[in-house]
């Protein structure tokens, strides 16, 4: 999970 | 959740329902770009998909829900409702955006985490929400002088990035998201797009007089 955006997040 | 992801939040739930109130009360979406908002609306459903697939909190559901729908209903107005959409500026509303499209997707080809479909049309909906705001900013440079509404629903995207990257320093430093470079990038080269006009609303508010961008 390096790259994106935390997947907690909008 | 810290202070900064929730009042960027708030600020995006505000630009969206001043969108909707503009058009609602004027019956009118002139100086707003359909392009920006068809982006958008690509934007919330690729990025959305873990809905069908993920539950991470009610807030973050309805949240997701609520942006899916509200850019849907936004693009239907200004395609389909027969009063707003003849106030539609379609002949100033010419930027080409089928080549941000275009270039995210290659983009997301390149750059992603894992090479799922998931996990591609994350990306792409981070490179391509960086940069759908440009077609709204050459809309309102175009047609000059723009109205307080239109002008509050960008200040408050552009608040939204901007308490999005303060969120993401608290996050650095309290947690242990070190790696993470494409959003901070995506989201710096996207608020870097507002300086300019926020410069030019703080005149106007500063000044009291209606906002105007520069030709």
């Amino acid at each position: 999970e390096c790259f994106s955006q935390p997947k907690d997040e909008l | 959740m810290n202070v900064f992801r929730f009042a960027g939040d708030m600020t995006h739930l505000f630009s969206v329902l001043v969108l909707l109130l503009k058009i609602y009360a004027t019956k009118s979406c002139s100086g707003i770009s359909l392009k920006t908002q068809e982006l958008y609306a690509l934007v919330f459903l690729t990025r959305y998909l873990d809905l069908l697939t993920d539950f991470i909190s009610l807030y973050n559901t309805v949240m997701k829900l609520v942006f899916i729908s509200s850019s849907l209903a936004i693009v239907w107005c200004m395609r389909a409702h027969p009063v707003v959409r003849r106030t539609y500026d379609k002949d100033q509303d010419t930027f080409r955006h089928y080549t941000l499209v275009a270039g995210s997707l290659v983009l997301a080809l390149l750059f992603h985490d894992r090479f799922t479909i998931r996990e591609v049309c994350w990306a792409f909906s981070i490179y391509l929400e960086a940069v759908a705001i440009l077609p709204q900013l050459v809309l309102l440079q175009r047609s000059r002088n723009v109205d307080n509404l239109t002008g509050q629903y960008v200040f408050f995207l552009g608040a939204y990035r901007a308490f999005y990257i303060l969120n993401w320093i608290y996050r650095y430093f309290t947690e242990q998201h070190f790696s993470r470079w494409i959003p901070w990038i995506a989201g710096l080269v996207q608020t870097g797009l507002y300086a300019d006009f926020f410069y030019y609303y703080y005149l106007s508010w500063k000044n009291n007089v209606k906002l105007q961008l520069p030709a």
